[in-house]
């Protein structure tokens, strides 16, 4: 609860209006992302210890005492249930992804062998939901609840600018259907990378292509022209 | 350059019109809707904030100068590549500009992804980007906006249901807070049945629709001059030296002739794109296969 606390509170003060407007200065909403990724990394250290314990995977007693959190303190508190009481579980388990919307996320890029454990929020079902990877290379061998998965590689697009975007190895999305996810439960996807050297980045052609067209872009509008930092003349409030 | 379709396995269909690359049509089952997307700016005014109608747009303030938004691209590079779970039309439409357009096997909705940035103010002028998804319903002025997901208003443009608006900010004064969805639908026809077109958004945006069948939506800004309500700095971040790149997606569910907005289908995707799926990953062990059940 301490390490779910250390997200809740920053949370919490983002609820002034300046933090939910956007109307706070740069500095205070750098710090308010700060905070917030803070209590994120806290909040997913309590993700993996409840994995480890919902899936039985929790780590053996030798795990190091710094992933373990103190038994003595949890089971004084009494705001822990029962069944959580005198059990050694490890929340350095499990890795997040935080830029997969942006294609990148350590575990899938540079593993050849790891396991997906998909949650699903929702106190309902959950149909035709896909999972989307970034990965290195296109083919992987998936297996579900249900056995073989089939599975979609398509290769990521080249960046349209030079400006540090992604730092990635991906060169693929690997794309699988999670099928039906029951209301609030894990379903675990095993991922084993397969090599296959006949497989090359030119086998993923686009069934159409229209790459020619030239974009109208004005002048005005390149971001050459934006790249110089453009300090706007602006009335400044006296300090 | 011919025209081309997208479809999936429950019978939705996006048509895109060959020479541009821009989508013009969604076809669901046997009824269908023309719409087209595009990517508009619209001029932050540089206002001088000495007096309350010369007003800057910033932090606090949307306010464009002129009510015309300036198109980003006329037509657009693209490709599509079509698999077993998903098909999906890349278009870039401009440096800082590009789009995925995805549409998985068995979805209902399509997927619009967007990249906007670094926004160029090589001008000195400061930009608001907005997106557009244009229809032919005749919607007569009239489209929904949620409130924190929970209930639909309904909003009239330049009307307010308490009080005589005077409008002073055509644009502006008929954006709304959409926290989560937006929805046009045509008036009722005599059969009780018309067409609807719902978008639903990944974080909380401004949207409109200044002409009739048009969704606008704001996605992303970019201004020099700050708007006097007291943060004291222009909208302007940045990040490695240039302004700042956003990512992020809209749904856009076209649902056929059906009698009233149909809730059963926005409600859940709505509940589905907010309480996303968590992701957690770890080494495979030997053991795995006992966990491969799911918990």
């Amino acid at each position: 609860l301490d390490g779910v606390f250390k997200l809740a509170e920053p949370v919490a003060v983002n609820q002034h209006h300046d933090a939910v407007a956007g109307t706070a200065k740069q500095h205070v909403t750098n710090d308010y992302a700060l905070r917030i990724s803070i209590g994120i990394q806290s909040c997913e250290k309590v993700i993996s210890s409840a994995l480890s314990k919902i899936q039985g995977t929790q780590g053996a007693s030798e795990s190091p005492s710094s992933n373990r959190i103190d038994d003595e303190s949890l089971n004084n508190s009494s705001r822990v249930p029962n069944d959580f009481q005198g059990f050694q579980y490890r929340d350095d388990e499990y890795e997040f992804c935080h830029l997969l919307n942006i294609s990148a996320c350590d575990p899938s890029e540079l593993k050849s062998s790891l396991v997906v454990s998909v949650y699903n929020p929702l106190a309902r079902q959950v149909v035709n939901s896909y999972v989307r990877l970034p990965v290195s290379t296109p083919v992987w061998h998936v297996e579900g609840p249900h056995g073989d998965v089939s599975t979609q590689a398509i290769p990521l697009p080249e960046p349209v600018l030079d400006i540090p975007g992604r730092i990635s190895a991906a060169q693929y999305e690997l794309i699988f259907p999670a099928g039906v996810l029951s209301g609030l439960t894990v379903t675990n996807f095993k991922l084993t990378r397969v090599i296959d050297n006949e497989i090359v980045r030119g086998k993923f052609q686009p069934i159409i292509q229209n790459w020619e067209a030239a974009i109208d872009v004005p002048v005005v509008l390149s971001v050459e022209n934006s790249r110089r930092r453009f300090l706007p003349k602006m009335s400044l409030s006296p300090p | 350059n011919e025209d081309f379709s997208i479809e999936n396995s429950v019978g939705l269909t996006c048509e895109f019109d060959g020479t541009t690359g821009l989508i013009q049509k969604i076809r669901r089952g046997n009824s269908e809707i023309q719409l087209s997307q595009n990517f508009y700016y619209y001029h932050g005014m540089k206002g001088n904030n000495s007096d309350f109608d010369s007003r800057a747009s910033g932090a606090y303030i949307f306010r464009p100068n002129g009510t015309s938004p300036i198109p980003i691209a006329q037509k657009v590079k693209y490709e599509v590549y079509k698999g077993e779970h998903v098909t999906e039309v890349r278009q870039v439409f401009s440096e800082w500009v590009s789009q995925v357009i995805r549409l998985y096997d068995k979805a209902d909705a399509v997927e619009f992804e967007w990249l906007v940035g670094p926004i160029p103010v090589g001008d000195h002028i400061g930009k608001e980007v907005v997106t557009r998804y244009s229809t032919d319903l005749s919607t007569n002025g009239t489209f929904y906006t949620d409130s924190n997901g929970r209930e639909m208003l309904r909003r009239k443009r330049n009307k307010r249901p308490t009080w005589n608006y005077k409008v002073y900010e055509p644009v502006a004064g008929n954006y709304y807070p959409v926290n989560s969805r937006m929805i046009i639908t045509e008036e009722e026809k005599q059969n009780k049945k018309r067409k609807t077109l719902i978008l639903l958004n990944d974080r909380a945006q401004g949207g409109t629709s200044i002409n009739d069948g048009e969704l606008e939506v704001m996605i992303h800004r970019r201004l020099l001059f700050d708007d006097a309500f007291g943060v004291g700095e222009a909208l302007n971040e940045e990040a490695y030296g240039t302004g700042l790149v956003t990512r992020g997606k809209h749904w856009i569910v076209f649902a056929g002739d059906t009698t009233g907005v149909p809730a059963s289908i926005h409600r859940p995707l709505a509940q589905e794109i907010f309480m996303d799926r968590i992701l957690a990953f770890r080494d495979s062990t030997p053991a795995d296969e006992i966990y491969l059940s799911g918990a």
